[in-house]
């Protein structure tokens, strides 16, 4: 008779695993914490696994995103190298390992939500801008932004407009006249044009628990 | 005498901020 349930044994356990209750989703094992410390209430962070879930498993599911499952995410087709969604990815990717865990996924957007300091939007954006990461904006990479947007627009301006708007740019941002556009620069400038922070904020974030109503069914927690 | 000339763009930023590349909301349409 022991013989027979020694049989059963590796099957009860794969049973138990699955049914293991305190089996935590991979990445919210911590929704409290990570509500804590981000704009999130604890039920917005549940929604927001809800969507993390989706762009994570839609070519690997493995609970993480990759630079593919981002791209696919945000233009629902495999564009091709793009310089900004590359400099977004790695914002997101502040643990450097090239792919996005869920905690990882919360805190980026967390700066994204209607209600997150402006600040913290104005630091966000200076970096995304700060190419080379070396604390200033450089006319070069300036540039290189702007000629990157036109050719994904297919608009086509001559290298002399383009030299006269960054020359316009500079007029404008660089107060300390020495040929970069450092933080407090960049957010003075922020601050007398607040349309360039309009990418920096998703108004969709305010309503993610009404956008993903499922987490209900997986809810830790009672967020009232 | 009416002005009817392209919207003069302030500066090179709000350009580079028309890239739909900066636009997250793609992960919140189907």
């Amino acid at each position: 008779m022991l013989q027979c349930l020694e049989g059963f044994k590796p099957l009860f356990a794969s049973i138990l695993r699955c049914c293991d209750l305190n089996n935590q989703p991979r990445g919210l094992e911590d929704p409290e914490l990570l509500a804590r410390e981000t704009v999130f209430s604890v039920s917005e962070i549940e929604a927001l696994y809800e969507l993390f879930k989706r762009i994570s498993s839609a070519v690997i599911d493995d609970g993480l995103i990759n630079k593919e499952e981002f791209q696919l995410a945000l233009f629902k087709i495999n564009k091709k190298e793009s310089l900004f969604v590359d400099r977004v990815f790695d914002l997101f990717d502040t643990k450097h390992s090239g792919i996005l865990g869920f905690e990882e996924f919360a805190r980026a957007l967390s700066v994204f939500h209607p209600n997150a300091l402006v600040d913290d939007k104005i630091e966000f954006s200076f970096q995304l801008y700060d190419l080379k990461q070396q604390g200033f904006i450089e006319r070069q990479e300036v540039k290189q932004m702007v000629v990157t947007t036109l050719a994904e627009s297919g608009m086509n301006l001559s290298d002399d407009v383009i030299e006269n708007i960054i020359n316009k740019t500079f007029e404008q941002a660089d107060t300390k006249h020495d040929g970069k556009i450092d933080k407090e620069e960049w957010k003075n400038l922020v601050l007398r044009h607040p349309s360039l922070l309009k990418n920096m904020t998703l108004q969709y974030l305010k309503d993610i628990t009404t956008t993903f109503p499922s987490f209900v069914f997986h809810s830790q927690v009672d967020d009232t | 005498q009416r002005n009817s000339g392209p919207p003069i763009l302030i500066n090179a930023f709000q350009l580079i901020g028309m890239s739909s590349c900066l636009d997250l909301s793609g992960f919140f349409e189907k």
